[in-house]
């Protein structure tokens, strides 16, 4: 089973198509492994994208170097994951 | 619901399967199983179709968890269909859809994909078709369709989670729901539901030009948004996949349109900006009832304006 500790989803405000632009080249760089769970398309949209632990400071200094705002939507993703699959254990026996 | 299935949590595939069979056997008069085909693993593609007779009546045709990691689809779909043979002579606006014309669901367009997040990776979109020459798996089957196949917004490499495939429809998911609306001939609304980012889409998605019914869809799309907001409050955005996201290649309403389906929307679910498609389960109802709303305006509109 894949584990995603570590990994943090940020959600990303662009304030124009200039920082659209900065995202979808972030897009093309395939060794950070992002994964975008809402791609850079307009600046009216949030771009929500999960970074594997080991790229997390390299994007985060990016974003801070080009100014583009970002709040951290999920701190650790495999925390998450484990709650979900906790909440589907519980449910199941109870419904048993 | 009578039975022992939990509508409020996320389920397995198999007891996804097994409530299809509960729903066909409760509501018997109107409910009944289909298979459309088989997926790339040879998992059977499950449709519920809902109708009170007739052969070959105008349909309605409504698909969810195309992207397999967007659970709260599947769980919404089995939630409306429930909701669609409860509410069968009870509630007048269904009760008068369904006397004159079928619903088609299929809540798990994509079980390989949906099987794999419950066994290996969670955030697992794709298919689970292999890629000849390549280590990467899958092709994303919503930029399979043939529409506009391979241009912007879809790659070409194996590896991206938007690869759109070696040609369309060569993900046999995506080739048993086209061959399933091509025999049936009469379907009249294509609709699939994705999370998340609470928009509400019709075509175009391959180009930016708007399509020849744009007045009637906006207008029919802001009307299901209005339903949706009434119940929790979740404000919906309206508007061509084009202009609302970007461009996108190979989408499934898009070829539906241009098959000639007039009704053709996308529905990305709600963002409660905590958890993206990760929501919990809690959440799962509220979802579905809002969902539901959107789609029974949509649907009550084709049955008015049959074509």
């Amino acid at each position: 089973l894949e584990t995603f500790v570590g990994h943090q989803v940020l959600r990303i405000k662009t304030r124009n198509e200039e920082q659209v632009k900065k995202l979808q080249f972030l897009e093309t760089l395939e060794h950070l492994q992002l994964d975008f769970w809402i791609n850079p398309s307009t600046s009216a949209l949030p771009v929500d994208v999960r970074i594997p632990a080991n790229s997390l400071q390299a994007v985060k200094i990016f974003l801070e170097s080009h100014r583009i705002e970002y709040s951290i939507l999920i701190e650790d993703l495999q925390v998450v994951l484990d709650r979900e699959k906790q909440d589907m254990v519980t449910s199941q026996q109870r419904e048993r | 619901s009578s039975n022992t299935f939990n509508y409020g949590i996320y389920h397995s595939l198999t007891s996804i399967y097994e409530e299809l069979d509960n729903l066909a056997s409760e509501y018997s008069s109107i409910v009944s199983k289909l298979q459309i085909g088989e997926s790339y693993e040879k998992r059977p593609l499950y449709a519920l179709k809902f109708s009170t007779g007739g052969s070959n009546r105008p349909a309605i045709w409504i698909d969810a968890g195309i992207h397999s990691r967007e659970w709260v689809t599947q769980a919404s779909a089995m939630w409306i269909a429930r909701k669609i043979a409860a509410d069968y002579g009870n509630d007048p606006s269904i009760t008068s859809l369904l006397n004159k014309m079928d619903i088609f669901l299929l809540p798990v367009t994509n079980p390989d994909g949906y099987e794999f997040t419950h066994t290996t990776n969670r955030m697992w979109r794709k298919t689970r078709s292999k890629n000849p020459g390549s280590l990467c798996v899958g092709v994303d089957p919503n930029r399979n369709w043939d529409a506009g196949f391979g241009g912007p917004g879809a790659s070409s490499n194996p590896c991206s989670d938007s690869y759109h495939g070696p040609s369309a429809n060569s993900e046999v998911e995506v080739k048993s729901v086209v061959n399933f609306i091509k025999n049936h001939g009469n379907i009249l609304a294509f609709l699939t539901l994705h999370s998340y980012s609470q928009l509400l889409m019709y075509p175009y998605g391959y180009k930016c030009t708007q399509p020849a019914d744009y007045a009637e869809l906006n207008a029919l799309g802001e009307a299901a948004a209005n339903a949706i907001r009434s119940l929790h409050g979740t404000a919906f955005k309206v508007g061509s996949i084009c202009s609302t996201i970007y461009q996108a290649s190979g989408g499934s309403i898009d070829w539906s349109y241009d098959y000639g389906i007039k009704y053709s929307f996308a529905f990305e679910l709600r963002d409660t900006g905590r958890y993206g498609f990760l929501l919990p389960a809690t959440q799962i109802i509220p979802t579905a009832e809002e969902t539901w709303l959107g789609l029974k305006t949509i649907i009550e509109h084709v049955r008015d304006n049959a074509y």
